[in-house]
């Protein structure tokens, strides 16, 4: 493992941290998208079946482990918690997240590696994790204000992206058959839908102001 | 290479 990829693993875990932080300490869930928690907890359900299946070192079970049951946890929270599930935005997250399972399923079973039950499965969670943002930006674009810890999360998501990329060009380079463009792909796909909040994200930081996003 | 790629990233 190279550091770009433990620098993704690690931001990623952080910004899983900053949002159950968030929930833990204001008891309130406004301005994160249920639909996007569900599609991500879709995404590590159907990605990590191979749990049972195939054993890459412990730091990578523990990791899923972790990455399935914190994003349980979170829909749970929005969706049961007595306190925190009264802030949802819920007529501001309207995004018709169903059809970005749909169309990610029809993609995996037309591209994928292998046509075996849990090749499709990991295609299709590959495709859903790169789209599985927009629900999230939406909803930030629609309220408009940002507070600090979403602000935050959503960056440090941004970050574990971009730090796979580069963990693939290194792979590229130093490993002889290192050919995975079904990661790469969605990969690119993914980051680039992170390229406009990074831009209002820098702004503020620049100014040193509250982020806000146009409408 | 046909053969799948072992998932060994997360």
């Amino acid at each position: 493992m190279n550091i770009f990829r433990f620098l993704g693993d690690m931001t990623h875990l952080i910004s899983i941290l900053i949002l159950l932080l968030k929930i833990y300490a204001t008891k309130s869930c406004s301005g994160i998208s249920l639909k996007t928690q569900e599609l991500y907890a879709l995404v590590f359900l159907a990605r990590y079946l191979d749990l049972f299946t195939d054993f890459i070192s412990v730091y990578n079970s523990v990791m899923k482990v972790v990455f399935i049951a914190s994003s349980l946890a979170i829909v749970w929270c929005m969706r049961r918690h007595r306190v925190v599930r009264r802030s949802y935005d819920k007529e501001l997250d309207t995004f018709r997240h169903y059809f970005l399972v749909a169309a990610c399923l029809a993609l995996a079973l037309l591209v994928q590696e292998k046509f075996t039950f849990l090749e499709v499965l990991w295609a299709f969670s590959i495709y859903l994790e790169a789209v599985a943002i927009l629900p999230q930006l939406v909803l930030l674009q629609r309220s408009g204000n940002v507070d600090n810890l979403t602000g935050q999360y959503v960056f440090f998501l941004g970050a574990y992206r971009a730090f796979y990329i580069l963990n693939w060009i290194y792979r590229y380079f130093t490993e002889t058959h290192f050919s995975r463009w079904i990661s790469c792909v969605s990969g690119l796909v993914q980051t680039a839908l992170y390229a406009d909040f990074f831009y209002y994200y820098f702004i503020s930081w620049k100014n040193n102001s509250k982020l806000q996003l146009p409408a | 290479n046909t053969e799948a790629e072992v998932h060994d990233e997360l």
